[in-house]
């Protein structure tokens, strides 16, 4: 899976998520990228979040939404709103999570329960963050 | 001038580290810092954070290194089924397409549902047939297949070959 998340020199923000799926997956398997609030989601008011990992436990956490709901309704600055989501219902739903956020502020989180997360963001005129691990 | 920021992911996985050689981490990096200038560009220049959102993602699905668009994850059917959303936040409209095949870019397409149809998701031959009317680029099914993904495909069907070779007399 892939997705970004921006905002502009407008204050506005977008986000886009696109996969190919998962591994041996059944003709006609829908994943999370693809689902409003499940992998992607964004709002100027609160933030913008696109989604990684197990696209079932995604969907079923809701967990692009969730990040906005606990910016919204809990006040959580975006960091922690994110690693929230990411261990939300950890018992219950277990799998690979991945999450990159960002508010209209220009703060954003990126986090995953994973060793691997292949990440990079960039903000104004510095230089640009890459990696991996 | 406003702050701008953009962020991209490339997947995220649980994995040994010795499956990814440092030839392989380097072109995914290498991948991951083209797909960020393409986006970052266009919002150095000024343009819309969905603009640079869609062509980050582009750049991922042009790259035969991540799982969207060429590089997909095969079916058990063996086939590569792309899925992709785009949203607006500052209108909160959106489009999204699934089970989508032959689409070279599958967030265009998502992008075209949001602003040139009365739906905001469509899927399998509805989302190609509007792909067709939009004159999106299409590719052939091998474009889309590359060989590490097929060589995946192959152990599945071989681990569910000898799971059913247990279950028959």
């Amino acid at each position: 899976t892939v997705g970004a998340v921006a905002l502009d020199q407008e204050g506005n923000l977008a986000v886009a998520t696109s996969t190919g799926g998962i591994e041996g997956k059944l003709k006609g398997r829908v994943g999370d990228s693809c689902i409003y609030g499940g992998g992607t989601y964004a709002n100027n008011e609160v933030c913008a979040a696109s989604c990684t990992g197990d696209g079932e436990i995604i969907m079923l956490g809701a967990l692009a939404h969730e990040v906005y709901a606990l910016c919204k309704y809990k006040d959580l600055p975006i960091a922690e709103a994110v690693r929230e989501a990411i261990s939300m219902y950890a018992d219950k739903l277990e799998g690979d999570r991945g999450i990159i956020a960002l508010d209209p502020q220009g703060n954003f989180a990126l986090e995953s329960n994973t060793n691997v997360m292949r990440r990079a963001y960039r903000i104004n005129d510095e230089e640009p963050f890459v990696d991996i691990w | 001038m406003g702050k701008y920021v953009i962020i991209i992911h490339g997947g995220a996985v649980q994995t040994d580290p010795s499956t990814i050689p440092p030839e392989k981490e380097a072109k995914l990096k290498a991948g991951l810092a083209q797909a960020l200038h393409a986006g970052w560009e266009i919002l150095h220049k000024g343009g819309s954070a969905l603009d640079a959102v869609e062509a980050a993602v582009r750049a991922m699905e042009d790259n035969e290194d991540f799982n969207a668009g060429r590089g997909g994850m095969f079916t058990l059917n063996g086939e590569v089924e792309t899925e992709a959303s785009i949203m607006d936040g500052a209108t909160l409209q959106g489009g999204a397409v699934s089970c989508v095949k032959l689409v070279k870019n599958p967030i265009s397409l998502a992008r075209a549902v949001m602003e040139k149809c009365k739906h905001t998701f469509l899927t399998a031959e509805g989302a190609q047939e509007f792909a067709l009317a939009q004159g999106l680029p299409l590719e052939a099914p091998h474009y889309f297949k590359t060989e590490p993904q097929r060589q995946e495909w192959m152990e599945i069907l071989q681990e569910q070959a000898v799971e059913h070779a247990d279950r028959h007399d």
